[in-house]
């Protein structure tokens, strides 16, 4: 299983 | 005083056609360094920077740093009325931004500045254990040849090789590019194709790219323009293993 990720945890 | 002259306004019409496909408004910052932008689509999957440098123009007045806030698809529409042999000029009058082309005629429209819905945080600096340079021409059909399997694609990179693989419902694809550079670490990582394909739109701006990756770390594909005039990059968030 995939999942998409954000970008969120590298700011 | 507010006035910017490009004579080629190609550089502008192939940014806003990867940023128009990513994120629906902008803030465009201008200083006298030069014009620049950040913005995160909605879902936070895709950050995209452009930074076009004040040399980069013919004429480049801007007395006081100014923020333009636009709508994305509003100014696709008008930048797709240039020519490449157009004259592009950039003013504000009151709550527009005037764009002019000038060729065998002149056009002149005005797209109104919009309030901002949300703030975009900073460009991440992030370290990355390899970068290689790919033409972009390159790294499109390589994507092309992709996704006639699947709609995700493993990046790979080694030593040796950049390496694109899927595997599909019924075909599996893989494509290998001889990058040449010294990479001393192996990266893999997974990225939705539809996501490469916007940054893609892109293609004409570049002189030179660049893809930087890491093992399940957001790609960074980043096009330069000859001496530093202006770039453009991307950052993409990874689909990764449960």
């Amino acid at each position: 299983k995939q999942r998409q990720t954000t970008l969120d945890m590298f700011f | 005083m507010f006035k910017l002259i490009l004579s080629d306004p190609s550089i502008f019409k192939t940014s806003f056609e990867a940023i128009s496909s990513i994120v629906d408004e902008v803030q465009i910052e201008v200083d006298s360094d030069g014009l620049r932008l950040n913005a995160i689509d909605r879902s936070h999957i895709t950050y995209v920077h452009l930074e076009l440098k004040e040399r980069l123009f013919d004429v480049f007045q801007c007395d006081e740093p100014i923020k333009l806030n636009v709508d994305t698809e509003e100014l696709m529409k008008v930048l797709k009325r240039s020519k490449s042999d157009d004259v592009m000029e950039l003013t504000v009058d009151g709550g527009s931004l005037i764009v002019t082309f000038e060729g065998a005629i002149k056009k002149t429209f005005k797209v109104k500045l919009i309030d901002l819905e949300y703030e975009t945080p900073e460009s991440p600096s992030i370290e990355y254990p390899v970068k290689i340079t790919i033409p972009i021409k390159t790294l499109k059909e390589s994507i092309q040849d992709i996704e006639i399997v699947a709609d995700r694609v493993e990046f790979n990179i080694d030593q040796d090789f950049l390496k694109l693989k899927a595997v599909g419902e019924f075909s599996d694809a893989e494509v290998e590019y001889l990058h040449g550079e010294k990479v001393t670490e192996d990266a893999r990582a997974i990225f939705a194709i539809e996501n490469i394909k916007e940054m893609l739109k892109a293609e004409k701006f570049a002189d030179t790219t660049y893809i930087s990756l890491g093992d399940d770390m957001p790609l960074t594909l980043t096009l330069e323009l000859l001496n530093e005039e202006g770039e453009l990059s991307f950052l993409l968030a990874p689909r990764i293993e449960e």
